[in-house]
């Protein structure tokens, strides 16, 4: 039996709003831990990793592990049939094949239930090690997603460069060049609009900008994102859900051939 | 030409 109780049920709205894009089907983890999900894209260059403790839930019942395959799309669409401020609730019966999202409204006089299909999917779950990243840049998320769109309307990659000073983005095409800088602030009144840059050593990489659009799709989830670098890994990009987990983002680099 | 490396590529198989 499962049986997770969200109060603020706009925040799974947002949830699957930043990852339908990526990943088509997924399977969703159900742990006492919390309630997970790793999954890549269909060409296996980037992957998501959401986390969803269980302290961020309401009510919290999953008797046993269980995995359950979606498609984040459908999933997506009986979301969006939730008012933003519904508490919402997932139930599933043991060996059941389908998942039921019950929506409540805030004055509690309205009551929908939504069952969905659940489906089997086959699933490569990679380990990822804890690595200790040689630049990490924190900055508000609706900044990184500015960046990331406008950059997108000159060249298809962007060329991320991190240094003490601050954190460079560039990207060129047929038109012409562009090139962003945001400098290390050093007020401490509005942590929120802070770009903070931890270095250990100077990193530049290139990434798919397409890839990044779809990543700021979870900018409503959180003010500030991190950015985390080397040269020998994927970047990895982190919206902290307050209070909740986390969704994280992993990119391979592109490498000059 | 930069080419695009997959994320498999760097992580092992659970």
């Amino acid at each position: 039996m499962l049986e997770l109780r969200l109060l603020q049920g706009g925040l799974l709205k947002k949830v699957l709003e930043a990852m339908k894009d990526l990943v088509n089907d997924a399977n969703f983890d159900c742990s006492p831990t919390g309630f997970s999900l790793q999954a890549m894209d269909s060409s296996h260059v980037a992957l998501v990793s959401l986390l969803l403790r269980s302290e961020g839930f309401e009510h919290y019942r999953c008797d046993r592990n269980v995995s359950m395959g979606m498609n984040l799309n459908n999933m997506a669409k009986m979301l969006r049939c939730a008012g933003n401020d519904d508490i919402v609730t997932l139930k599933a019966d043991d060996g059941s094949d389908c998942i039921t999202f019950m929506f409540e409204n805030p004055s509690q006089d309205k009551i929908a239930d939504f069952e969905m299909k659940l489906m089997d999917i086959d699933s490569e779950h990679l380990g990822i090690p804890d690595a200790e990243y040689q630049s990490i840049v924190r900055m508000p998320a609706a900044e990184f997603a500015r960046i990331c769109r406008d950059l997108s309307t000159i060249g298809d990659t962007v060329l991320i460069s991190v240094s003490k000073e601050g954190v460079q983005f560039s990207t060129r095409g047929d038109m012409g060049t562009a090139n962003i800088v945001c400098r290390r602030t050093t007020t401490v009144d509005k942590p929120e609009e802070d770009v903070i840059i931890e270095m250990e050593e100077p990193v530049s990489l290139t990434f798919a900008l397409r890839y990044l659009n779809s990543f700021t799709k979870a900018t409503p989830l959180a003010t500030q994102v991190t950015i985390s670098m080397s040269s020998d890994l994927p970047m990895v990009i982190e919206y902290r859900i307050e209070g909740m987990g986390y969704i994280r983002y992993y990119l391979a680099p592109k490498i000059d051939e | 030409v930069n080419q695009q490396r997959q994320i498999t590529s760097f992580f092992t198989k659970k």
